[in-house]
């Protein structure tokens, strides 16, 4: 009105040109993350995602009133199958909030140990896939497939350390505990699980081997996925004994990772934010990925309290944030994790 | 919430001893 009457005609061609640039810009970030996928796997793309789970976490971690509890996990353990007899606390009303039953320890003996096996299950949960890794390429369902490097990061996409969860201070302070303690049971479980310690770095990270991760000449690389249902216990222990030398963290989306999404979102573990855990066994490398959903974007790890993931803060698709436990040990140059200890969980939002 | 295991081991004498679909329980043999 103002222009008009000033006697000038209105720039009506700048709307749809501002209407253009925005779908464009829209575009490209949807174009660098890669969602491939049918119609509604994007319209789940395009919701908040990181938010919602912040906001479900908060809301799981509200103190409920102690009348509730009872009931209330009655019904969440009835609804998706919780088996309440195998708490370490059987007494309901000492949860005070969903978010801690739902990281419920259990008692002790209630999950052996398979001392027969090399590889035992680090979690409760329905195998989803599993099978050998084939010119780098991972099957996520029957058909569907990403890349190794994708998945664990190579030494080409892993920045230097930034952020203050990866300030060195977590290092230095393992260092410091457990330098000289250590030393005689760490060369002892190497050398009783043969595990060459002396190899300080993982395969593919020297200089020259662009294809990351390829096994030695009479080995192949496989792979598990294990799929944990919202009933399930949701803390993760160790499959093998092997020592852990190097922990990304992948921030990323948070899509569900349920049987029926895995089937219908290309790349999907490489999209959503997970922490890869990389070291050695006794026949090489060895790596275990901790994938985060909409629910429990949250993981933990035991040994490394610095770790945070899910935090409300801008990231780029891909992003990885790293840490090397050389300092853990001069010998191992890594964490010793022998076969079924608790390595950390998953907690809601 | 998923667990992915990505691992080494020898081309011969290593197999799974699981399932598609398997439901599976911390401790329990994958594979020898």
């Amino acid at each position: 009105s103002q222009a008009r009457s000033k006697g000038r005609g209105v720039r009506w061609f700048l709307v749809p040109l501002g209407i253009l640039t925005g779908v464009g810009a829209v575009s490209y970030a949807r174009d660098e993350r890669a969602v491939v996928g049918p119609w509604h796997v994007h319209v789940i793309s395009s919701l908040p995602l990181r938010a919602v789970s912040r906001l479900f976490g908060s809301f799981n971690s509200l103190t409920l009133p102690e009348s509730l509890r009872k009931p209330g996990y009655h019904l969440y353990a009835w609804i998706f199958g919780c088996n309440l007899e195998e708490m370490e606390d059987p007494d309901l009303t000492h949860y005070p909030n969903l978010g801690e039953f739902f990281y419920r320890s259990l008692k002790p003996g209630a999950r052996p140990m398979d001392d027969t096996s090399e590889l035992v299950s680090p979690a409760d949960g329905k195998v989803l896939h599993f099978g050998v890794v084939t010119h780098g390429q991972v099957e996520q369902v029957k058909g569907v497939t990403y890349e190794l490097q994708a998945l664990l990061g190579g030494s080409s996409n892993v920045p230097q350390p930034t952020g203050k969860e990866d300030n060195g201070d977590h290092d230095q302070q393992m260092a410091q505990s457990s330098h000289s303690a250590n030393i005689t049971s760490e060369e002892e479980f190497a050398r009783i699980n043969g595990i060459d310690y002396s190899l300080d770095r993982l395969i593919g990270e020297e200089e020259g081997h662009a294809s990351a991760y390829g096994p030695r000449p009479g080995n192949q690389m496989y792979f598990c996925v294990i799929y944990l249902a919202p009933g399930d216990y949701h803390r993760f222990h160790s499959p093998v004994n092997w020592i852990v030398q190097t922990r990304r963290h992948f921030s990323g989306d948070l899509f569900s990772v349920s049987p029926w999404m895995a089937g219908l979102l290309k790349d999907l573990f490489v999209l959503n934010e997970r922490v890869a855990l990389l070291g050695r066994w006794k026949h090489g490398m060895f790596s275990m990925v901790p994938v985060g959903a909409t629910n429990v974007g949250s993981i933990v790890i035991r040994f490394d309290k610095d770790l945070r993931t899910n935090i409300k803060q801008a990231y780029r698709h891909g992003q990885c944030t790293e840490v090397r436990y050389d300092q853990a040990s001069w010998l191992s140059k890594g964490v010793v994790v022998p076969k079924g200890d608790e390595m950390g969980g998953f907690k809601l939002g | 919430s998923t667990v992915v295991l990505i691992f080494e081991a020898p081309e011969q004498g290593f197999t799974f001893t699981l399932e598609p679909g398997q439901k599976v329980q911390v401790g329990q043999s994958l594979g020898h």
